[in-house]
């Protein structure tokens, strides 16, 4: 359920709120924990200047000033996840038997440019 | 089965979505590892490595607690000091093709009854062998490899082996047999007195095979870093 992103002057690059619930997909079933998990997302601009805190790339930075020379002719750069966390499951397998894994990158913490 | 759902179980390493029939309870085991990673602070800068289970220090990103589907061996005439001979049997049949198992314990919880107080402090004999073919009604036992041979007192705690080669084995030569395993009374000499002290044991004994694999995903990605 993701929240749409609040109507604010900084619609710069960074995580918006996007909470994943099993029961939403019918897997509460067989999901034991957990019910569900924050996995963000990433969204906004990367305007010329990019600033420090928008964890960008040299390359965007310069991707940003030719974005600013030739708007047409060069889009800005994207907002993506540049820290992410793993998670936990809980789960019943197809036999019944209860497993634990660990998924790699299924929570978004920072972004960038 | 939606496509976006059958996708995202794929991406989750499931080949279908799995529908419990008689859901065990969670393994207390499972789930302190499971509340430990919850509560871990997600915002240390230190990315946590998804591909390692820290509690065993070992690389995985799944854990298993296989039950055991063995029985007790009959013991035949009083044979002095044995107290049970039990099969082990862990069913790692449903394990992905491609995962590797990268640690098996086995843990043997012996339910005391520590009201017997003839039984306090008295030592037992633990052995854990692995049979080598199948053993037939009336032939002769077949060879066993002796795993483990050690002596335990009675303690409220579990007996914990380090099984990794052997589920390896398992895995590698797709010939799983089980395992036999027999407790005796250490010294004492008469059967009726020997006898009285295996009851200390109790009947019910618990055993249970925690598997550590790593799947193909974190193959890939170990691999890459590397």
């Amino acid at each position: 359920s993701a929240q749409h992103p609040p109507i604010t002057l900084s619609n710069l690059c960074r995580p918006r709120r996007l909470y994943i619930s099993f029961s939403d997909v019918g897997w509460e079933n067989w999901i034991i924990a957990p019910q569900g998990y924050l996995a963000n997302y990433c969204l906004g601009e990367c305007p010329f200047p990019l600033t420090a805190e928008l964890n960008s790339t040299n390359h965007a930075i310069l991707q940003t000033m030719v974005h600013s020379l030739d708007p047409q002719g060069t889009p800005q750069p994207c907002c993506v996840p540049v820290r992410l966390s793993p998670i936990s499951i809980l789960y019943y397998d197809n036999s019944d038997n209860v497993v634990l894994r660990h998924y790699a990158d299924m929570v978004v913490d920072e972004c960038g440019c | 089965l939606s496509l976006q759902e059958s996708l995202l179980l794929k991406s989750l390493g499931l080949s279908a979505k799995p529908s419990p029939k008689t859901p065990i309870p969670v393994p207390p085991v499972l789930w302190r590892i499971f509340q430990r990673r919850k509560t871990q602070p997600s915002m240390n800068k230190e990315p946590v490595d998804a591909c390692r289970v820290e509690e065993f220090d070992v690389p995985g990103d799944i854990i298993r607690v296989f039950t055991d589907q063995g029985h007790f061996i009959p013991k035949g005439q009083p044979q002095g000091q044995l107290c049970l001979r039990k099969r082990l049997y862990f069913n790692l049949s449903m394990l992905e093709e491609d995962e590797n198992v990268t640690m098996a314990q086995l843990e043997i919880k012996f339910h005391h009854n520590s009201y017997h107080t003839s039984s306090q402090g008295q030592i037992f004999e633990l052995r854990l062998s692995q049979p080598s073919q199948v053993s037939l009604q009336g032939m002769p036992e077949p060879r066993q490899k002796l795993l483990v041979e050690q002596s335990f007192a009675q303690l409220h705690k579990s007996l914990l082996f380090n099984l990794s080669m052997v589920a390896r084995d398992w895995r590698m030569h797709n010939r799983n047999l089980g395992l036999v395993l027999e407790v005796a009374v250490s010294g004492g000499d008469e059967v009726n007195e020997l006898q009285g002290l295996c009851t200390s044991i109790d009947s019910f004994l618990d055993t249970s095979l925690l598997v550590v694999t790593l799947s193909q995903q974190c193959q890939v990605s170990r691999r890459r870093r590397r």
